[in-house]
C-alpha cells in the first residue's frame, strides 16, 4: 500500500495547518482512502475508481490525466503554495478543491468525508507512519553512504592500480629504449671500424700499384 | 638527384637511422614513429 | 536546534502508543524540553541543567555517563522494548523512568510536566516536524543516490582506462621489438656487405700478387 502525508491549509481556517493523508492500493486511479486532521479531529473518506472514473468524465478529461492532477493537487505537495485551494466545510463534511491557473479557479474534485470518532487513534497512527517512513529514509541513508564510501574506496584502488600500470608502462618503455640504443650503438661501431679497414686497405693497395 | 640519393644511401639505412653516428632517445624514437607498420 | 521523536508505552497504558519528543539547544546534557502526547493530549516539561547534575548525584554516576543513560532512554529510541519502563501519572503529571538490567529495575529519572492547554497546536508541530524531517531525509537520499551513479560511472572510466593501459603495456613491448627489429636487422645487413666487400678488396689483391 502506498501513502502520502502532506501539509494543506484550508480556505475557511488559513491560519491553522491540516494534514491530508492519502493511502491506496495498486494505483491511485483505482481508488484511495483520504483522512484529513487538523491535530485535534480527523475525518476519513473513501473515493472508488468509478467516481473518480465520474469527476474525469464531468470534467470531460482522459481518466489518466485526471488522476495525474489529482496526484499533483493531493499526493505531490510541492509546487507553490497558492496553485491549490482545498475548502472542507465541517458541517456537511464536503472536501473539495481547486486548481489555480492565471486567476481562473478549475475545481478539480469533491469528496464525502466523515468525522472519526476516535480522532486520536487516527492521529497516533499518522505518526507512526511517519517515524516508521524518517526510519526507513535513514537506514536507506545509511546504506547508500557505505555504498559510496565502498565505491570511493573501489575507485581509489584502481585509480592507484591504472597509475602504477602508466609508471611501469613508461619504464618498459625507457628501459628497452636503453637496451636497443647500446645494441644499435655496437653495431654502428663495428661498421665505422669496418669501413676504416676497408679505406686502409684500398688506401694500401693504391700505394702499392703507384710503386709498382 | 641520383648523386644526393648515393649519398644517404651511404649514410642512412631506409628507415632513416645513421650507419656511422651513434643514436640516442630522441633519434631512435624518431626513426621508429617513421616505421609505419612493423611486420 | 535538535530534537528526536520516538514512541513509548506507559506501564498505565501498555495498549496506547505515546509519543515522546526531546528537544535540546548544544547538547542534551545542557538541558532540553521535553513533550509527550497520546495523539489527543499533551505535556511538556522543561529539564534544566542543574536538574540533570542532581539526578547524576543522586545516582552516584558521573554526569557524561548519566547524560548518556539519558539519551538511550529518550532518544535512541532502539533497543528491546522491555529495556526501559516509562511511568506518566496523568493526575501529578509526573513522568519517570526506570531501565531493567536482569529482572531488576533502576529508577532512571524523573520530570515534572504541564497539561498543554491546547495539545493541537504541539501535535501539528510534532506532524510538521516529522514531515520536514521525511522530506530532508528524501533530499539526502537522491543526493546520495546521484552520487552513487557519480561514482559508478567514475569506477567504470577508470576501470576502462587501467584495462586499455595493461593491454597496451603489453602491447608496447611487442611493438618496439618489432621496430627495433628491423632497425638491427639494417644494420647487421650493412656489417655482411661490408665484410663481403673487404673479403673481395683482400682476394683481389692475393691475385694480383700472385699474378705478378
Amino acid at each position: 500500500m502506498e501513502r502520502k502525508v502532506s501539509r494543506i491549509y484550508l480556505t475557511s481556517e488559513p491560519e491553522i495547518i491540516h494534514f491530508l493523508q492519502v493511502a491506496w492500493e495498486k494505483t491511485l486511479g483505482s481508488g484511495f482512502v483520504i483522512t484529513l486532521t487538523d491535530g485535534q479531529s480527523a475525518w476519513i473518506g473513501t473515493v472508488s475508481e468509478s467516481e473518480i472514473s465520474q469527476e474525469a468524465d464531468d470534467m470531460a478529461l482522459e481518466k489518466e490525466k485526471y488522476v495525474d492532477e489529482l496526484r499533483k493537487a493531493l499526493v505531490s505537495g510541492a509546487g507553490p503554495t497558492d496553485t491549490y485551494k482545498f475548502n472542507f466545510s465541517k458541517d456537511s463534511c464536503q472536501f473539495s478543491f481547486e486548481k489555480n491557473l492565471k486567476d481562473v479557479s478549475f475545481r478539480l474534485g469533491s469528496f464525502n468525508l466523515e468525522k472519526v470518532a476516535n480522532p486520536a487513534e487516527v492521529i497516533r497512527e499518522l505518526i507512526c507512519y511517519c517515524l516508521d517512513t524518517i526510519s526507513e529514509k535513514q537506514a536507506k541513508n545509511e546504506h547508500l553512504q557505505k555504498e559510496n564510501e565502498r565505491l570511493l574506496r573501489d575507485w581509489n584502488d584502481v585509480q592507484e592500480r591504472f597509475e602504477k600500470c602508466v609508471s611501469a608502462k613508461e619504464a618498459v618503455e625507457t628501459d628497452l629504449y636503453k637496451r636497443f640504443i647500446l645494441v644499435l650503438n655496437e653495431k654502428k661501431a663495428k661498421i665505422r671500424s669496418l669501413y676504416k679497414l676497408l679505406n686502409e686497405v684500398q688506401e694500401l693497395e693504391k700505394n702499392i700499384e703507384h710503386k709498382r | 638527384c641520383p648523386s644526393t640519393k648515393q649519398h644517404f644511401a651511404r649514410q642512412y639505412d631506409c628507415h632513416g637511422d645513421s650507419y656511422f653516428v651513434d643514436t640516442d632517445v630522441n633519434q631512435l624514437k624518431e626513426v621508429f614513429s617513421g616505421i609505419k607498420t612493423p611486420g
